[in-house]
């Protein structure tokens, strides 16, 4: 019985232990904050005692890049913190601060030139920022897509919440509906992280659809290789899909995985606050996992995980379907017109555009990791 | 001159307000994406670094190595900065894979490199951000050279966490979702 999300909830749900805690003291994992988001280290200290007591971790983030300016802490950069924090339980943490401290400065912009500017960097970078895909220029999306590329090329994991408006609306010239995409998600090489509830809210229990899960198919960029299988078993046996107008099949779908993003409990300006949703909160809950498995292998010699989704799609062929719990249940929501009614896609086994391959079963992940 | 984002939607999001047109003096930042000649290389490079079956995955590029893959061009180099030099502009820096450049110039200089841009500043709260709400054009013979120029109208995103808890309270009637907390 809980009465929300807490880091032990969501530890004891994915299987971690207290031994799953870092220990090296060359890993590290990053979140990045937009707009004057700012985290205060006294909260995440209060975090700690409150919520920490079960697994060994950190009570201070080691790093800010940029600047933290000294208002009032934002629920989504203490979110942020608090969450990779305990999931990378005892990892060295950092936060990329950009406000636009320019008043013509694109803080995403400002980002993305900081990762080409910075020769060494923690491997993980959790980022809970989106955008319509539609409201940005093709130029800009592509460009910025070649950005992911290049932080692929360097062994950096990229992981951007889905979204939080399921497959999204939109109204295309002639009144029609059609869903909506979000970017960076729909990027080819970033890892979009969708979101799940408790099937019953008070117990850890299985999970079902969170119905806010951003979700679906990119309209600019094509559906990458690693996912079309997966992608095609999805479109060929789902038993209800809503009409081919409303998306682009041939696209990168998404998200790729899922977690918990339903009632969580944060600490910010030193009050502990419930019911805190929205992928959010699955994006770092991931970020932390992600930067345990890269802890794992650099204590194996083996090089950090960089870019997840083929080896993610792989293991799924290679019958490493254990790694995650497979989220069979519910629907997310879209337009709301005669036609679709309110409701997007819907969950099914394995892959699918609502949660991904599902939520991660970490030692099963862990295991599979280790010798991709 | 060739609009470069003549695509790109300026919508001013709920919550920020015009004020009106800065003063041509006014310092803008702008962020110069240049054109990567290594693309394709870097493409296949991130399948083979990526993909377990490969024999290069796991072995990736220092920061070094990926900016010999995608530096722009000495031709690239040249043309925009021969450019901007011709309206006054020295006041950039670059970044360590040479691709992007930051510079900074009165209102005025940006207005003339870019015709048909045009700086306003809005509000929200205590923020304030200048962008253009009109497209901005470059010299054709840039475009090989230039994906964008931004800092002209991109709007900071506002992150959205969602409380269930006062998703009751603030949903209206047939909305399915939230309040939500900026």
């Amino acid at each position: 019985f809980h009465l929300g999300v807490t880091p032990s909830v969501i530890r004891k749900r994915y299987n971690m232990t207290g031994g799953d805690v870092g220990l090296l003291p060359n890993n590290s994992q990053a979140c990045a904050q937009f707009l004057e988001q700012y985290f205060h280290q006294a909260d995440v200290a209060e975090f700690m005692q409150l919520f920490g007591s079960s697994f060994g971790h950190r009570s201070r983030v080691d790093q800010v890049v940029g600047h933290q300016g000294w208002g009032k802490a934002g629920l989504e950069a203490s979110l942020d913190v608090e969450y990779i924090m305990s999931t990378g339980a005892n990892i060295s943490t950092w936060v990329f601060s950009n406000a636009g401290r320019h008043e013509s400065q694109e803080p995403f912009l400002a980002w993305l030139l900081l990762l080409s500017n910075m020769s060494s960097l923690p491997w993980v970078h959790s980022v809970s920022y989106g955008d319509d895909e539609d409201s940005l220029s093709l130029a800009y999306l592509q460009r910025v897509n070649v950005e992911f590329m290049k932080a692929a090329a360097r062994g950096l994991t990229i992981l951007f919440a889905s979204g939080d408006e399921g497959a999204g609306c939109r109204r295309v010239p002639g009144g029609n509906h059609t869903f909506r995409p979000s970017f960076p998600a729909s990027s080819p090489y970033v890892t979009a992280v969708g979101g799940t509830s408790f099937k019953n809210p008070f117990l850890i229990t299985a999970e079902v659809t969170d119905y806010i899960s951003g979700g679906g198919f990119s309209n600019v960029f094509p559906m990458p290789d690693y996912q079309a299988a997966a992608v095609r078993r999805f479109l060929s046996q789902a038993s209800k899909l809503p009409p081919s107008s409303y998306y682009n099949s041939s696209g990168r779908a998404y998200p790729d995985l899922s977690a918990l993003s339903d009632n969580y409990w944060v600490v910010t300006n030193r009050i502990p606050l419930p019911w805190v949703s929205g992928t959010s909160a699955s994006t770092p809950v991931v970020g932390g996992m992600v930067a345990l498995i890269n802890e794992r292998r650099l204590q194996q010699g083996l090089s950090p995980l960089g870019f997840l989704n083929p080896v993610l799609y792989q293991l799924q062929e290679q019958g490493h379907s254990a790694a995650f719990y497979d989220v069979t249940q519910g629907c997310h929501l879209s337009c709301l017109d005669g036609t679709v009614q309110g409701q997007g896609f819907c969950a099914g086994p394995a892959w699918d555009p609502v949660t991904g391959w599902g939520t991660p079963n970490f030692p099963r992940l862990l295991r599979a990791l280790l010798a991709p | 001159g060739l609009a470069l984002e003549g695509d790109q939607p300026f919508r001013v999001p709920p919550g920020w307000a015009a004020t009106g047109r800065v003063d041509p003096g006014h310092d803008v930042q702008l962020t110069l994406a240049l054109r990567q000649p290594g693309r394709e290389r870097l493409a296949r490079l991130v399948d083979a670094v990526s993909d377990p079956r490969s024999p290069r995955y796991g072995r990736y590029l220092s920061l070094e190595q990926l900016r010999d893959l995608i530096r722009p061009s000495p031709a690239t180099l040249t043309a925009v900065l021969k450019w901007l030099q011709g309206h006054g502009v020295g006041s950039c820096r670059s970044v360590s894979t040479l691709d992007f450049l930051e510079c900074h110039m009165p209102a005025s200089t940006a207005e003339r490199l870019l015709p048909g841009a045009e700086f306003h500043r809005y509000v929200k709260g205590r923020r304030s951000v200048v962008r253009s709400p009109l497209p901005y054009t470059i010299p054709e013979e840039l475009a090989e050279h230039l994906d964008f120029v931004g800092g002209l109208h991109r709007f900071p995103a506002e992150r959205k966490v969602v409380s269930r808890a006062w998703a009751k309270k603030e949903t209206e009637p047939g909305q399915h979702h939230g309040g939500r907390m900026g």
